[in-house]
């Protein structure tokens, strides 16, 4: 016998609704169905096959497909084999996504891989963040280059980066202000931060909790600045990890880690196959 | 985009002149399509779409009223129910009124106190607010940064530990200073952290505000309704406030949090800026939901 279309619609129903309550966003859900029907319609199969199990591995399958990047990033092989010092990193996000935090976790992993690090206080705009990015810094063991409030943050990463060469200093860490993907001014802002800097990679901190909104967070930073990478954060608030699916399929770009809490060993490199159990239940 | 298909899709309707089955289907297809997009709980939507879906087909549309008119009311109405047909600003009544706010890590809490703060002082309130996060470096200073400007005063002692003792402290505090208003922010926190909880709990217990604000991020997806609820079965909530909602995200999980809290949003977050609070106003909301 072979797999008809309404086959494929019935099995689909209740692993869409899956899809959908882990977060994965609408569009991603259809490119989903699209894929799966234009594989299995069609096919042939013995009779007595339970067609239902054949259509649930093929969305397994194809979930694996947009989770696994084609560019897989190990940020150590990256970082050690790097001639000229330092090596930057420009963190990047929506509001509270997770950035600063994120960047002391990396710093603190960063260091115990037995590298050195230094961080640019380049939000100098939010209240309090000069003083949050310090604070964290002085707990994990590095240092901070800032200028002060209202200061030109590609400025700030510039001088840092100067600083991180002058003393041989492994990674500089860029931390910048939150920003809305509406906002023509912020956007131009960190085209800037990005062009001043040329960093080696571009981070995109996300909410794992966030919806289908990330799917346009996500696809206008890319068109800001070319998005190399991601971390998803706060995915210990219990967020199925739908986010990491859509983002993935958004942009393309490969998620390095996922922060799961607020201390600083709570970041965990990036599992395709964790998270397809997860985005599952 | 999808506001583009769901108008398609009632020109459609309007132009039929009988109450065709599949052309509703259509529409509430539709429906469904961008309320999901706009992050509503899932499930919430299959109901609410089953209950339009029914009044479209078994409800006449009153003289003068097109079909296509009729059904846009239905599905207003379906989501203003929820919501309330009106905005309802937070009172202020005793003197002084506890204002606790509360809500997962990042959603814009410091931000909306510092907000609430100034909206009250332009209406001749004396304000003050108490730091009670203990967690968060440099909560303090954020706050300080945020509401000193005004001349409004920030009670806080970053070598405190105990959340509780220093939300005591600031609201006896003011209370000595005979201010209208006192506002408590407190640390981030999401459902798992069951000691956080705890703290929310007994923060809300000990000084007993009038309301409690939960805070909700604009962009916040199906996890509205779980989160909302666990923040709600450790205090009652008195009403909610939407976060960033001048972003691309249309603040569909806030409707899972007004049902999960059974508390009204009175305040969207429009910005960074002091000034980015605006009052609820239900019919935009619903037709931002609906692209
Ligand atoms: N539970 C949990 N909380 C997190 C995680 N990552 C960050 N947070 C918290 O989320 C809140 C916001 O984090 P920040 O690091 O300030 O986020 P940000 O993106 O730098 O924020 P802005 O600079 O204001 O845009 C803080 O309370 C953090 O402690 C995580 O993985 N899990
Ligand atoms: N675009 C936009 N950003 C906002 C809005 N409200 C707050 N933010 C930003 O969101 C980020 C987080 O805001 P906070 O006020 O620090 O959030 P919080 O809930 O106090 O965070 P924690 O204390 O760490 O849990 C900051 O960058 C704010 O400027 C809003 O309405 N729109
Ligand atoms: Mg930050
Ligand atoms: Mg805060």
């Amino acid at each position: 016998t072979e797999i008809s279309e309404k086959d494929v619609e019935n099995a689909l129903w209740d692993l869409e609704l899956e899809l959908l309550e882990a977060d994965v966003a609408l569009e991603v859900v259809d490119e989903l169905k699209e894929r799966i029907k234009e594989k299995l319609v069609g096919q042939k199969v013995k009779i007595g096959t339970n067609k239902r199990n054949i259509v649930e591995n093929a969305v397994r399958d194809a979930v694996l497909e947009v989770l696994t990047p084609e560019k897989h990033i190990d940020l150590l092989e990256m970082i050690k084999p790097k001639e000229e010092k330092p090596f930057v990193i420009v963190f990047v996000g929506f509001n509270g996504g997770g950035k600063t935090t994120t960047i002391a976790k990396l710093a603190n992993w960063l260091k115990k891989n037995g590298l050195s690090v230094v961080i640019a206080a380049s939000d100098t705009f939010r209240a309090g963040a000069i003083e949050q990015v310090e604070e964290h810094a002085k707990r994990v063991g590095v240092k901070v280059i800032k200028h002060g409030y209202k200061s030109d943050p590609a400025a700030v990463a510039y001088d840092t980066i100067e600083h991180a060469k002058a003393r041989g200093i492994d990674v500089v860490l860029v931390d910048t202000a939150g920003r809305n993907e509406l906002n023509r001014n912020l956007m131009d802002e960190m085209k800037k931060i990005v062009r001043v800097t040329k960093p080696d990679l571009v981070i995109f901190v996300g909410d794992a909790l966030a919806g289908n909104a990330i799917i346009e967070q996500a696809r206008q930073f890319n068109e800001a600045v070319k998005i190399d990478g991601v971390i998803l954060a706060k995915l210990d608030a219990d967020a199925r990890g739908g986010a990491a699916l859509s983002i993935a399929h958004a942009i393309g770009a490969p998620i390095l880690f996922v922060g799961v809490g607020q201390g600083y060993d709570d970041l965990i490199p990036f599992d395709e196959k964790w998270i397809l159990e997860k985005i599952f239940g | 985009k999808l506001g583009q298909s769901l108008n398609n899709a009632l020109k459609k309707l309007a132009r039929a002149s009988t109450v065709d089955k599949a052309l509703v289907r259509d529409v509430v297809r539709d429906i469904q399509r961008a309320l999901i997009t706009s992050d509503v709980n899932v499930r919430l939507v299959l109901d609410l779409t089953k209950k339009i879906e029914k009044r479209a087909l078994e409800e006449k549309p009153p003289a003068g009223v097109s079909k296509k008119e009729h059904i846009v009311k239905i599905v207003y109405e379906e989501l203003t129910n929820f919501l309330g047909k009106e905005a309802k600003p937070i009172q202020i009544k005793a003197k002084p009124t506890v204002l606790l706010t509360v809500g997962i890590q990042g959603s814009g809490k410091t931000t909306s106190v510092a907000k609430l703060s100034r909206y009250f002082q332009k209406h001749g309130y004396k304000i003050g607010v108490v730091c009670s996060d203990t967690w968060r470096p440099g909560a303090y200073q954020q706050l300080k940064q945020l509401v000193e400007p005004y001349g409004i005063e920030v009670f806080g002692n970053p070598e405190e530990k105990n959340a509780i003792k220093l939300a005591k402290e600031g609201v006896e505090y003011f209370k000595k200073k005979e201010v209208d208003v006192i506002i408590v922010d407190s640390a981030g926190r999401h459902k798992e952290e069951k000691g956080l909880i705890e703290e929310m709990r007994q923060i809300s217990s000990t000084i007993n505000p009038h309301e409690v604000i939960l805070i909700i991020d604009g962009t916040i997806g199906q996890q509205a309704y779980n989160q909302a609820l666990a923040f709600k079965e450790a205090t009652p909530i008195g009403s909610i406030i939407v976060t960033k909602l001048d972003g691309s995200a249309k603040g569909g999980g806030a409707l899972s949090a007004v049902v999960a809290t059974g508390a009204p949003i009175k305040c969207i977050g429009v910005g960074e800026k002091i000034d980015d609070l605006e009052p609820f106003d239900p019919k935009r909301f619903v037709s931002r939901l609906l692209g």
